[in-house]
């Protein structure tokens, strides 16, 4: 009968896109904003 | 093999130095300060003087950097505590990802600023190089070989390449095209122990971006394509027999889960795609297949199948054509084209109808007699010659248009001629094209109808019904346009459903029916 | 009725190979720059603690609800990352603003005593990232070519 599919891990409703935040194809958590590597300006790169 | 003396040693002081350089603070953020020094020791050891050096120094690089990592990993298996697998990683990311800001900046700084083929010339070089090593150490090592040096830096030299900067987006469809084909080579039917790494890296999140948002006319969706491709064909024989071993289910899971975030984010692409993918995808992987067929476009309001008196062939987009990226008619053979072409037209040559089954047969071998593709290819152009026909009579596709035609003709002598098996594949060919609402939808639900009012032996009504019902019971999702054929079956009292033998043999089967006859009434 | 098919050689080394990989799968920090100052360090914790992000986590209201110290330790212990990102966002909000050359972030504590083209002039409030706490300056000058 094939998996329950709403069981993965992914909120099949969400009115966003899933790719911003998906971790890992191995993973039921999606990414949390701290996992996501980002662009960000060359001046808040302070460490 | 025969790397001039010396360089092992020298490429290994270079590595060295530059790992320095790229962690010390004062070579700026993107190690730009750090780099114009180091490529003056580059020319001061001869490194860039030929082609041929640069390819060594590479291939030594990577060579040192996976050692590196493979010795870690070995010391961190001797004694965990002192090295946890975060320190490992931390450890061996040190090394690799100076490695990978190595290339960036050659790639970015080779040639000048307008010049992208030097820099796309070293780009697919250095891909090259670390394939040829990832290989030979994938050969060499078999079971013991470890995918996390070859991620790292497949990863990380892909996020640094799509940084936001005018020189990397100017060459940034040729870099897309150098990483497809560089996971394209290292697919996993050629490196399976690369396998869970190359389906992580084709689902990291800025190459899905990049290859089926970011880039412009949907250029990156062919490519994308194919990578599915490669998936389902390594997946295909494990699924075919059921049975997988747990590592195999986490594969086949992981693989769930993209295909998940590819129809809920990128429908379109998996319509547009579909045929391709169900011509891999064996015929028994019914959800994984359904989940493909579910597909439809976003700015299409599907009705509810079990609308009573639902209208079909009233809705807006019942007689507009999806889209077919995939060349299906490139896997028939050019007489068999011709001949079939021919028979369409003018219903000749006579010897077409019974010549057709030995066309589609492959071997006598259970399981293993039919040309899927072949017969997928030939059910789907014929469906669209049929369509064009009836609209050139100025008619749209129905019950009444679909009969008496050189292309029913076909379906029907393929109904009664095949055996159970061929009838199986044959049908599965029909059922794949129901879908969203759209013209070949329609036409092929007909068909399926049809076939089944005109049977000649219970055998082929019940095999229609099985067809529908194994995509039925599945988990969801579920085409629309399955839902549609499966509720006119059961409803319609012209194909007397509900007198057949079969539809009353078990007891759960008819409760089954019954079930999803009441949530159509 | 397609019944199974014998896996063939290919098919028996490809799945052995599979079957040794999945021993070492990969992790989610293969897939992320290195977190000098927050790497991921899974330990398990009681059932009862918050296993999952809170809902709308990654939103900008969320982030505004956040306290200033806490979107400063996001700001600076998760560089490079959305987090960060989101936490300079909130804080611009909050009418922080981030001075490129001290990189720090300074919010007015009273109307500048003076304001030219090139700068401003007066009493602020500054976090101090080294001290970690938030400090008042009186008669700094805000050279506006170092507002991000």
């Amino acid at each position: 009968l094939g998996n329950d599919l709403t069981t993965l891990g992914l909120n099949l409703n969400s009115p966003d896109n899933l790719y911003h935040k998906f971790q890992s194809p191995f993973s039921k958590q999606p990414c949390r904003p701290q996992d996501i590597d980002f662009f960000v300006p060359s001046e808040y790169l302070t460490n | 093999y025969d790397d001039p003396p010396g360089l092992n040693e020298k490429t290994e002081y270079l590595l060295r130095e530059w790992v320095n350089i790229y962690h010390s603070p004062t070579s700026g953020r993107d190690s730009t300060r750090g780099f114009s020094t180091f490529v003056q020791q580059m020319h001061q050891q001869g490194i860039l003087r030929t082609d041929d050096l640069i390819t060594r120094f590479f291939r030594l690089c990577t060579e040192l950097c996976v050692d590196l990592t493979y010795r870690l990993l070995q010391e961190s298996n001797i004694s965990p505590s002192l090295l946890n697998p975060t320190l490992v990683r931390a450890k061996c990311f040190h090394t690799l990802d100076a490695f990978v800001r190595l290339i960036t900046l050659l790639v970015k700084h080779s040639g000048d600023a307008a010049n992208s083929v030097t820099k796309i010339n070293l780009l697919n070089k250095v891909l090259g190089i670390v394939v040829g090593v990832l290989q030979q150490d994938h050969d060499q090592r078999q079971t013991e070989f470890h995918q996390m040096p070859y991620h790292r830096i497949f990863i990380m030299l892909f996020y640094e390449l799509n940084a936001p900067e005018h020189v990397l987006e100017s060459i940034n469809f040729q870099t897309l095209t150098a990483f497809t084909n560089t996971y394209h080579i290292l697919r996993p039917t050629k490196v399976p122990g690369f396998s869970f790494a190359w389906l992580e890296l084709i689902s990291y999140r800025s190459f899905i971006s990049r290859m089926l948002l970011q880039t412009p006319q949907q250029k990156g969706w062919p490519m994308y394509a194919q990578l599915l491709i490669d998936l389902f064909k390594f997946l295909g024989p494990f699924l075919r027999n059921v049975e997988l071993t747990k590592p195999m289910q986490v594969l086949y899971r992981g693989t769930l889960r993209l295909l998940l975030v590819l129809l809920h984010d990128f429908p379109e692409f998996l319509c547009d795609y579909h045929y391709g993918f169900c011509d891999v995808i064996p015929a028994n992987c019914i959800q994984l297949r359904n989940l493909i067929l579910s597909a439809f476009p976003r700015n299409m309001r599907l009705p509810d199948p079990f609308t009573p008196n639902l209208k079909v062939d009233m809705l807006q987009e019942i007689n507009s054509a999806p889209r077919i990226l995939t060349n299906f008619v490139a896997v028939m053979p050019a007489n068999f084209r011709k001949d079939l072409d021919s028979y369409l037209k003018t219903r000749a040559p006579v010897t077409f109808l019974s010549d057709l089954r030995g066309n589609l047969q492959l071997s006598n071998e259970p399981g293993m007699k039919y040309n899927v593709a072949l017969i997928n290819s030939l059910v789907l152009y014929v469906g669209t010659q049929a369509i064009q026909y009836i609209y050139s009579k100025g008619g749209t596709p129905s019950m009444s248009t679909i009969t008496h035609s050189s292309h029913m003709d076909i379906f029907q002598n393929l109904s009664v001629d095949l055996d159970t098996e061929g009838r199986y594949l044959f049908l599965n060919a029909i059922a794949n094209q129901l879908r969203y609402p759209n013209s070949h939808t329609h036409y092929f639900s007909c068909t399926l109808l049809y076939l089944f009012a005109e049977a000649n032996q219970e055998a082929i009504q019940e095999q229609i019904t099985r067809v529908l019902l194994e995509r039925l019971i599945v988990n969801r999702p579920h085409p629309w346009g399955l839902l549609i054929t499966f509720i006119e079956l059961i409803k319609n009292p012209n194909f007397k459903f509900w007198n057949h033998e079969f539809v009353h043999c078990a007891p759960e089967i008819s409760k089954l029916f019954e079930s999803v006859a009441r949530s159509c009434m | 009725p397609l019944g199974p098919v014998p896996l063939n050689k290919d098919n028996m080394y490809q799945q052995a190979m599979l079957e040794a990989s999945w021993r070492h799968m990969p992790h989610p920090s293969d897939s992320e720059r290195l977190r000098h100052y927050l790497p991921r360090n899974p330990c398990p914790t009681p059932a009862y603690y918050h296993q999952t992000p809170l809902p709308h986590h990654d939103s900008i209201d969320f982030y505004l609800r956040l306290s200033t110290e806490t979107l400063f330790f996001i700001f600076y212990y998760m560089e490079a990352t959305k987090a960060q990102y989101m936490a300079a966002k909130a804080l611009k909000k909050q009418s922080w603003r981030f001075h490129t050359k001290y990189m720090m972030w300074f919010q007015r504590h009273e109307e500048p005593k003076t304001i030219t083209d090139e700068y401003e002039q007066g009493t602020y409030i500054y976090f101090d990232y080294e001290k970690w706490g938030q400090r008042k300056k009186e008669g700094f000058t805000f050279e506006y070519r170092y507002l991000e």
